[in-house]
């Protein structure tokens, strides 16, 4: 299984729909402080399935809904697609390529997508439950949080090596 | 099921051992059950011990030592487990130059079979690199990108 | 007293507005009272607005822009009471070289009158001292030191 | 009032008399990981006072002790002495040169000097009380330790305002 693209549109500061297409091997994202790197990561998270608002480094959901700026009015919706190559068939599920999109409205109704048909965040959960991509997304090191493997509880720390299990 | 944990708690308690001794020449370091008596209910613990020092609480250990035994144990995992991708975001910020080549080393050991998305401010990290997406923001406050295959850029400024 | 505290707050929140401009031009930040309705209990919490941005709470600022809040809240309490000494540990490993170098500004302004002892990787803010002093370890696992001014010594590897 | 040296002596990984002599103006620690850069500004820290284990990254005051290494058997002592110039009278007290010493038995024992003469560590304490080296010891920030600012309670930042007035 490949990552193949994410496209991102009123997620956080990006406002407008952004794509970004992804090679084998090591891709480097680089750019100044505060320009939207971490929140590219926060993306993947989010599209994965996060629940966790705290990860994201918000207060609330609604928070990942692009704000506005001193420029532009805020967004009513954020969505992010994330599209998987799956011809190793990694995948329980008829396509050789998967798009799995979420989607936010301000009013706090969220939308789930497979393929573009519509599902529940559950779907989502199975689908990548085996994967490597499901909870705990042990893959993703998001800043500053390398060190709380060592300063985690015992428990966490089993817990994850029980989702690698 | 107990076996089952058990069973993976060594194969990932040998690739840490390994890894760490890649990190830490002359080091060693190993995980431990927190509650060996009760396998059903036990947390994990971590020790290690940087070459030519004594063993002690991991909280003593320097800045850049814990960012090392903290991915140490997250490419264990990684190689028991491997994932089709990595996101990490700044992980070598406190490394100095011998151990982010070391850190180089390691993302060289996963990224034949995964995509690696690192986020830097580090030339060398960037030089390891297929391909640079560089993220930028202006005044309206959006968030761009531009993208570039490594060969076509020359990597200026950060 | 309460009238001290509120004295103490609007020099140290005139200060901070101040030095955050000089980190995010075109940014704004002003320190408030956590209670306004209870000077005797209240707390003091920090907004911070980036040129360009919209106000949000703090946790969505990036880790380079977080570190510079904390760096313009600490500085603007050196300014109103100096000490005669700092130390600051690796406090600028989050910035890019912009903000590394707004950061080097701001030590030029207290190290006129006070002594500032900085532990970095950074070659750049190697350059701003004016003695360096290098700490080793060798396989016996003790810290040794060397000492030299900046004009006998040529900044090599960290 | 200007720092004049630092000796380290049983202190964390400097089991050798060590002395560090400080220039006016910027002063950069360089060196590896591990080399024991931050474990001075634990020393400075402690012998000013400060008495809690955790801010010294230890679990007990005795983890200050050179513990020993592969090639050298433990210390039974640790010792840190603080020389500041007070030609400006900062200090209220008759000396222009003011030496501040703590000394930590593995038995928990702690003997604690100002100019050679021994006291309490409270003698120390009021000495330092007006002088921006006391308590909180606001002016220095550890390694890691920048964001707490930023993260901590409304009350504790009232506190690092108060102890500025
Ligand atoms: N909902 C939102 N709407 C608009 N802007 C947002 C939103 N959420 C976050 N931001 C902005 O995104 C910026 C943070 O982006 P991010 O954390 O990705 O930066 P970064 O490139 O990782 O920087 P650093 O190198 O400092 O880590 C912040 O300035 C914040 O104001
Ligand atoms: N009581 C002790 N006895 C012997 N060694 C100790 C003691 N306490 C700490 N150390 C050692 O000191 C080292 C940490 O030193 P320190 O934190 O000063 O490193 P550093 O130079 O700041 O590194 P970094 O650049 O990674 O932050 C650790 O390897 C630890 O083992
Ligand atoms: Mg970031
Ligand atoms: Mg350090």
């Amino acid at each position: 299984m490949q990552l193949k693209s994410l496209t991102l549109r009123g997620f956080k500061s990006f406002a407008e729909r952004t794509i970004l297409r992804f090679e084998p091997g090591v891709t480097a994202i680089v750019g100044p402080n505060g320009s939207g790197k971490s929140n590219i990561s926060d993306a993947v998270m989010w599209v994965l399935g996060e629940q966790s608002a705290r990860t994201l480094r918000s207060g609330s959901m609604e928070d990942v809904i692009f704000a506005g700026s001193a420029a532009r009015p805020a967004l009513g919706m954020a969505e992010v697609s994330l599209t998987l190559s799956n011809t190793d068939g990694t995948l329980p599920i008829e396509f050789s390529e998967v798009t799995i999109t979420r989607r936010l409205y301000r009013s706090g109704e969220s939308d789930y997508y497979i393929n573009n048909s519509p599902c529940r965040l559950l779907d989502i959960q199975e689908l990548l439950s085996d994967s490597g991509l499901g909870k705990g997304l042990y893959s993703i090191i998001g800043q500053g949080r390398l060190e709380e493997i060592l300063s985690s509880k015992p428990e966490e720390r089993r817990i994850l090596l029980e989702e690698a299990a | 099921m107990n076996a089952k944990f058990v069973d993976t708690f060594e194969l990932v308690n040998e690739g840490f051992q390994k890894v760490f001794e890649s990190l830490f020449p002359g080091g060693q370091a190993e995980l431990i059950l927190s509650e060996p008596d009760d396998i059903a209910n036990s947390g994990v613990d971590i020790i290690a011990q940087p070459g030519g020092k004594k063993l002690q609480r991991l909280s003593l250990l320097s800045g850049g030592e814990k960012s090392l035994v903290a991915l140490a144990f997250s490419f264990a995992i990684y190689q028991i487990k491997p994932s089709p991708f990595y996101i990490l975001d700044e992980v070598e910020a406190a490394l100095d130059d011998i151990n982010l080549q070391r850190f180089i080393s390691l993302v060289h050991k996963i990224r034949r079979d995964s995509q690696i998305l690192i986020v830097t401010h580090q030339r060398r990290t960037m030089e390891v690199a297929d391909s640079l997406y560089g993220v930028s923001m202006q005044a309206d406050g959006v968030s761009r990108l531009i993208s570039q295959k490594f060969s076509e850029v020359t990597v200026g400024t950060a």
